[in-house]
């Protein structure tokens, strides 16, 4: 653990609570991809399945089962109890472009062909495209609340972290997982556009257009 | 080898 990791992975539980207070306090999810967060919720699930296997470090565990259990409740959210405020005509970008590619890369790219390990190469993949219905969406309706964009800022700012986390590690422990640097370089380069916007507007208190 | 495919990130 260090510390670009450690405000990495705060950033990242920042998002997400975020997310689902601004859901819980104005009663309504509207401006927010449904299906983005269903991609979430099949990373999370696909990626902790090593909850069941073996044990990491009390931190590794509550996060992970945090993360589980927060992006399911937002779906539930969203499909269930604030059904009507969903803005399902906006929210229209075709999954199975991300989801096809991301199982056949999985299968050919990974560092061992076992189930798990499929499976969580297919997680990092698909977080670092997940997004994408969610940018798709705000470029549709041509503009965020500005807590929406709070969101995307601190969940993009997460694997920008990590980045930094992977350098400091590759320097400090030798370690390195091509994979994972790969698709976090990736996932951070989707943000850019949306960092700037932000930067530029949303700090100064315009609203993103 | 076991080790290395130990993902302890999040």
């Amino acid at each position: 653990m260090n510390i670009f990791r450690l405000i990495g992975d705060l950033s990242h539980l920042f998002a997400i609570l975020i997310l689902l207070l601004k859901i819980w306090k104005t009663r309504s999810c509207a401006g927010i991809s449904g299906r983005s967060q269903i991609l979430f919720a099949l990373v999370f699930a696909t990626r902790y399945l090593d909850l069941f296997t073996h044990f990491i470090s009390l931190y590794n565990t509550l996060m992970k089962i945090f993360y589980l259990c927060s992006s399911f409740g937002t779906i539930y959210l969203m499909y269930v109890k604030f059904k009507a405020t969903y803005d399902r005509n906006h929210d229209t970008f075709r999954v199975e472009f991300l989801l096809i590619p991301v199982a056949i890369l999985s299968l050919i790219f990974n560092h061992e062909f076992d189930v798990l390990e499929i499976l969580w190469t297919f997680s990092i993949y698909l977080e670092s495209v997940a997004i994408l219905p969610q940018l798709f969406m705000v470029s549709k309706t041509g503009e965020a609340e500005s807590i929406t964009s709070h969101y995307l800022f601190a969940l993009g700012a997460y694997r920008g972290l990590y980045i930094l986390n992977w350098i400091y590690r590759y320097y400090t422990e030798g370690f390195f997982d091509l994979i994972a640097v790969i698709a976090g370089i990736v996932q951070t380069v989707l943000y850019c556009d949306f960092f700037y916007l932000y930067i530029t507007k949303v700090l100064k208190g315009k609203r993103l257009t | 080898k076991e080790n290395d495919l130990d993902h302890d990130e999040l």
